[in-house]
C-alpha cells in the first residue's frame, strides 16, 4: 500500500534527523 | 508483550522509537549548552515525506469508502503536520541560536509529533483493513443462516457456488493477517479458529445435501423418517452454530491489539 511506503519514509527522515541531531551532541559531550 | 500488533507497523516505527529515546537522553538537560548541528536539510527532507504521506492519506481517504477512516485519518495527518511545524521551528531556531534550549525542545517535541502523529495513520490504516476482513467473515455467516431458503439440490449447487468464493476470500484473508500479528497467543487463536471453519465447513455441506435427499424420500404419515428428518435438520443447525461461533472468535481476535491484555487475563 502507498500509505505504508509513505509512511515509512517519514519514519526513515526522521530518523536521519536525530541521528544528526545526536552524533553532533555525542561529539560535544 | 509486542509494542506494535503488526510487523508491517513494528518494521515502520520501532528504529524511530528507539532513536526517539536516545535524543531525549541526550536533551534531558537541555540547558547543557552543547551546540546542535544546521538541521536545516534533514529537517526539509522530512517535511518532504511528510508532504507526501500529507497527501498519500487523503488520497486513501477519497478513495475509501469507510467511514471510519474518512473520520480518523485526516485528524491523524493534522498531527504530522503540526510535528512538522515544531522542526522547522527548531530547525530555525537553533539555526540563529545553536544552543538554544527552546529549540531542542521544539526538536524533540517534533520528533516526538512525528511518531505519534506516523503511529495514529498506521493504526488508522490498519483498523480499516481489519474492518475489511470482518465484514468478509459477517458476509460468511450471514451465508450461514439462510440455509432455510434451500429447498432442492440445484439451490444447494447455487449456494456453494456463492459461499465458496467469499470463504476462501475470508480464509485467506485471515490467514494473511495471522502472518502479520506480532502477538503469539493472538495468532495461535487465529490458526485454531480457522482451520476449525476449514474442517466444519465440508460437514456443513453434507448435512444440508443429506438434508435434502432425506426430505426428497419422505414418507409423511411414517414416524421413523419424520424422526430422521429431525435429527438430521439438528445435526445441521448444530454445525451452522460451531462454525458462526469460530468466525465470531476470529472477528473478537481480529479487533484485539497487543494493548488488549485484560482480554487474554
Amino acid at each position: 500500500e502507498q500509505i505504508l511506503e509513505a509512511a515509512k519514509s517519514v519514519t526513515n527522515a526522521a530518523g536521519v534527523l536525530i541521528k544528526a541531531a545526536t552524533t553532533a551532541q555525542k561529539e560535544l559531550v | 508483550m509486542p509494542v506494535f500488533h503488526t510487523k508491517t507497523i513494528e518494521s515502520i516505527l520501532e528504529p524511530v522509537a528507539q532513536q526517539i529515546s536516545k535524543l531525549v537522553i541526550l536533551h534531558d538537560d537541555a540547558d547543557n549548552g552543547n551546540l546542535m548541528p544546521d538541521l536545516s536539510l534533514p529537517v526539509q527532507v522530512v517535511q518532504q515525506a511528510a508532504d507526501n504521506l500529507i497527501r498519500v492519506g487523503h488520497e486513501t481517504c477519497t478513495n475509501s469508502d469507510d467511514s471510519l477512516l474518512k473520520r480518523e485519518l485526516p485528524l491523524a495527518l493534522i498531527r504530522v503536520e503540526e510535528a512538522c511545524k515544531s522542526l522547522q521551528e527548531a530547525s530555525v531556531t537553533l539555526k540563529s541560536d545553536p544552543k538554544s534550549p527552546f529549540g531542542k525542545r521544539k526538536l524533540i517535541e517534533g520528533e516526538r509529533g512525528i511518531l505519534q502523529g506516523v503511529s495514529a495513520i498506521l493504526l488508522s490504516f490498519d483498523e480499516s483493513e481489519v474492518r475489511k476482513i470482518v465484514h468478509l467473515c459477517k458476509q460468511v455467516i450471514e451465508y450461514l443462516f439462510i440455509t432455510e431458503l434451500i429447498e432442492k439440490m440445484d439451490d444447494l449447487v447455487t449456494y456453494v457456488k456463492n459461499l465458496t468464493p467469499v470463504l476462501t476470500r475470508m480464509t485467506r484473508e485471515v490467514d494473511a493477517r495471522e502472518k502479520e500479528l506480532t502477538h503469539q497467543e493472538h495468532r495461535n487463536k487465529l490458526v485454531q479458529h480457522l482451520e476449525q471453519v476449514k474442517s466444519l465447513t465440508p460437514s456443513f455441506i453434507s448435512s444440508i445435501k443429506i438434508y435434502l435427499l432425506t426430505l426428497a424420500s419422505f414418507q409423511q404419515n411414517d414416524s421413523q423418517e419424520k424422526q430422521v428428518l429431525f435429527c438430521i435438520q439438528d445435526s445441521k443447525d448444530f454445525l451452522i452454530k460451531r462454525i458462526n461461533y469460530e468466525i465470531k472468535e476470529i472477528i473478537r481476535i481480529l479487533q484485539l491489539t497487543s494493548y488488549d491484555e485484560d482480554e487474554w487475563a
